[in-house]
C-alpha cells in the first residue's frame, strides 16, 4: 500500500521543491512507483518536471475539489507521474471553506491512488493555510526540509507543534519521517552551527544525509529535469540518491 | 508624508526579510524616520531586529484587528522603529473573512502612523493571500526582491499580474518601486542568466544596485542586528547602503 509522504515547511526557499522532484525521482530510479501532487499554486514541482501549468484538467485543483475524472501525468521519467498544480489552487481554501469536511478532502481524493503506488509525496507551499493542513491530514509521514540558516532553525519548532496539533486533532497516524538538512555549505560556520543545534533538539529525527549547496541542483529546474538526468556525476544527485536509500532503509520492517 | 512600501514575493526565501530589516536600517542610518510592520507570522523581521516574538500587545495582529492602543516598539537603532510580529496572525484572515472592508484593514490602520514617519515598510509572508492583499492595498509602492534562480524567475510574471490586479480594483495609487535582484552570485552562469533576462523583461524597474550571496547577510539576524550594525565592513552591509541611496534617489522630485 502506498504510502502518503508530506514535505513541508512554512519557511520559504528552504529546499521542499528541489526535496519533492529529487528524492521522488531518485526513488522511482530503484523502481519504486512513485506520485507526486503538486499542491503548491507556485507550481514549480510541476515546471522542474518539464510540465506546463495549467495544461491538464487532472491538476491539484480538481483533485482536492472533487472535480472530474483522473488521470496522473506521465513524466519523462519512469516509474514516476505528477498530479501538476494550477493557479486555481489560490482560492481553494476560500472557495471549500463551508466544506464539512474541508481538511480531509485531499486524504479522501488521493484513496483510489494508494494501491497504484509505493510512494505519494506532497509539495507544500510555504504556509501553515488550509492547502498544507489539507497535506498533514492526508500524510502518513511529513519529511521537512531545513536550510542550514539562522531563520529556518528559528521556525522549526513552531512547525513542529503545528504537526503535532494536527496529529492530535485531525490525523493521528502522522508521524515525522525526518528532519532533512539542505543547503549545507561546509566552508561557513553557521552551517556547522545549524547542523549541530538541530541534531541536538531533534535527536533521533533528524537524516544523517546532508544535501550540499550544489549549483547544479539550482541549474537542473531551468531544464526540466531531475538532478539525476540533467548531471548525475554532481554532488547533488549523489546525495539525493544517498538519502533515497536512507528514506527506504527507515521504512523497511524492522 | 510618509510613503508606505510593501516588500512582496510570493516565492519563499528570496530575500524579502533580509531587504526590509537592512533597507529599512539603512535609511535609518540617514536619519530618515522609519517604521517596520512585520506582517508575517513567522515573525523573522522582529527576531532579526533583536525583538522577542508575542512579547507585545502592539503587534501586527492587533493592529489589523483594530484592538488596543497603539505605540510602535523602539529598536536598537534611532529612527527605526517595529510593529512586531504575532503567531496570532495566523488566523486573521479566517477571523477577518466576514468583514465588509477586510482588504482595507491595514491601511486604515496605518493611517496615523503616516505623518509621523518618513518611510512605512511592509514585510510579506510568501503567499498571495489576505495578509499580502492587504499590505499591496495599504502600500503606495511595492518593491520586490527576487533571488537570481530559476523558479524566482519564473514566479516573477504572475506577481506583477497579482500586483495589476489590485492596482485596478483595490489601489489605484499602487506603482512598483522597483525589483531588486538578491543573493547573486558572480561565480555562475546561472545568476547572470537570471540578471540578463530581468533586466530585458523588465526594463527601467529593476535596481542598478544588485544585492550579492554574502555569508555575513545570513550571520547578523542570530544576533538580532541589521548587517550595518553586525559588520559595516562586509560587502552586504555596502549593498544596502548603496540600494538605499538608489532608493532615496528615485523618490526625490524629478
Ligand atoms: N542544495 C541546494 N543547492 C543549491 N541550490 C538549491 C539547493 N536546494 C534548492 N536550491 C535552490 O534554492 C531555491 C529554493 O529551493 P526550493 O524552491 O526547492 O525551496 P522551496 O522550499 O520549495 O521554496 P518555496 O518555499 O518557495 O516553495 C531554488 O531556486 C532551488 O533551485
Ligand atoms: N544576499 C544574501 N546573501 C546570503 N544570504 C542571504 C542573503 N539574503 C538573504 N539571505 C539568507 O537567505 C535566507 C532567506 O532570506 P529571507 O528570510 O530574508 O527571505 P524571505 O523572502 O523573507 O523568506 P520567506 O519567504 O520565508 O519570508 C535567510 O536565511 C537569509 O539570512
Ligand atoms: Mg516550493
Ligand atoms: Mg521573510
Amino acid at each position: 500500500m502506498g504510502e502518503i509522504v508530506s514535505i513541508c515547511n512554512q519557511k520559504g526557499g528552504v529546499g521542499k521543491t528541489t526535496t519533492t522532484i529529487n528524492l521522488g525521482s531518485s526513488l522511482a530510479a530503484a523502481e519504486k512507483r512513485v506520485l507526486i501532487v503538486d499542491f503548491d499554486p507556485q507550481a514549480n514541482t510541476t515546471s522542474g518536471l518539464g510540465i506546463q501549468k495549467n495544461s491538464t484538467e487532472s491538476n491539484s485543483y480538481n483533485l482536492v475539489s472533487g472535480i472530474g475524472d483522473f488521470t496522473p501525468q506521465k513524466t519523462a521519467i519512469s516509474f514516476l507521474d505528477l498530479i501538476p498544480s494550477t493557479s486555481d489552487l489560490v482560492g481553494a481554501d476560500i472557495e471549500l471553506i463551508d466544506t464539512p469536511d474541508r481538511e480531509y478532502r485531499l486524504k479522501k481524493a488521493l484513496a483510489p491512488f494508494v494501491e497504484n503506488y509505493d510512494y505519494i509525496f506532497i509539495d507544500c507551499p510555504p504556509s501553515l493555510s488550509f492547502l498544507t493542513v489539507n497535506a498533514l491530514t492526508a500524510a502518513s509521514f511529513v519529511l521537512v526540509p531545513v536550510q542550514c540558516e539562522y531563520y529556518a532553525l528559528e521556525g522549526l519548532a513552531d512547525l513542529m507543534k503545528t504537526i503535532d496539533l494536527i496529529k492530535q486533532s485531525l490525523n493521528p497516524e502522522l508521524q515525522v519521517s525526518g528532519i532533512l538538512l539542505t543547503m549545507f555549505d561546509g566552508r561557513n560556520n553557521l552551517s556547522h552551527e545549524v547542523e549541530m543545534e538541530i541534531r541536538k533538539h531533534f535527536q533521533g529525527t533528524v537524516y544523517e544525509t546532508v544535501i550540499p549547496r550544489n549549483i547544479r541542483l539550482s541549474e537542473a529546474p531551468s531544464h526540466g529535469k531531475p538532478v539525476l538526468l540533467y548531471d548525475i556525476k554532481s554532488k547533488g544527485s549523489e546525495c539525493y540518491l544517498e538519502l533515497a536509500k536512507e528514506f527506504l532503509g527507515r521504512r523497511s520492517p524492522a
